[in-house]
């Protein structure tokens, strides 16, 4: 049912996404801002199937060279690819940021026991900028393989983009800056190199007061 | 093709593209 309906290929599911920060504010409490978040609750037959988008429109957003969003898409399988549109939840109102903890935090599902390397690389003006690669070993509970990336935290690069952002006096001038800021997600089978997640992150800021919302779309070739 | 330097507004994406889901 994942599949074709949320961020599912036929090896693995993303369950949840988020990039936060996080403030203690006393010794006992802790607040937590998501910027971008992706919950998926289960699917039901009726929801809708997810739309297509042309990988062409945005391949130049992306890595283009020995192992690029092209060379990954071509390899397959088709199934594993999908374009994010965040709407980023900027409103932190977090002025001294002294004690605070920018992370991200996501957990997939499998069907099968893998090792999965999940590589993020942050790219600008399509050109990766940053990469962060982890290795992640699955946990076995209530039938299925799961795979948790629990509050890795955001490099010096991220956390320093983010506070020039939402420190930008008007929101037309951070979907500028974000229209040239991409997010590059690939999971795969470390052992098979199989591409078992590819996802592409595109960005503008959310206009709302109800925090971070996002489209998710399958990547196609037309 | 590649879009080039195409704005993203100008490039063929779904309408759904340029529109924030509201809160479920």
């Amino acid at each position: 049912l994942w599949q074709g309906r949320g961020v599912a290929s036929s090896k693995l599911w993303m369950l949840e996404f988020s990039a936060f920060l996080e403030r203690q504010q006393d010794p006992d409490t802790y607040n937590k801002h998501l910027f971008v978040h992706i919950g998926q609750s289960s699917p039901s037959p009726g929801d809708p199937h997810l739309e297509a988008v042309d990988i062409c429109q945005i391949y130049d957003k992306f890595p283009d060279k020995q192992g690029g969003l092209g060379e990954l898409f071509q390899r397959g399988p088709p199934d594993a690819f999908f374009l994010v549109k965040f709407w980023a939840d900027l409103n932190t109102s977090v002025e001294d940021e002294a004690g605070c903890f920018y992370g991200v935090s996501s957990q997939y599902q499998s069907a099968e026991n893998m090792v999965i390397t999940c590589s993020t690389k942050v790219c600008s003006f399509g050109k990766q900028v940053v990469e962060k690669v982890e290795t992640e070993y699955a946990r076995y509970e209530g039938g299925r393989y799961l795979y948790r990336i629990h509050r890795s935290p955001l490099c010096e690069y991220m956390v320093n983009f983010l506070h020039k952002l939402k420190h930008l006096p008007e929101p037309y001038m951070m979907n500028s800056v974000l229209e040239n800021f991409t997010v590059l997600q690939v999971v795969s089978n470390r052992d098979t190199q199989e591409t078992l997640l590819c996802i592409a992150y595109v960005f503008e800021v959310s206009a709302g007061a109800h925090g971070a919302q996002h489209h998710v779309y399958r990547l196609v070739k037309e | 093709a590649k879009p080039g330097q195409v704005p993203m507004r100008k490039r063929q994406l779904p309408a759904s593209f340029w529109e924030e889901p509201r809160p479920t």
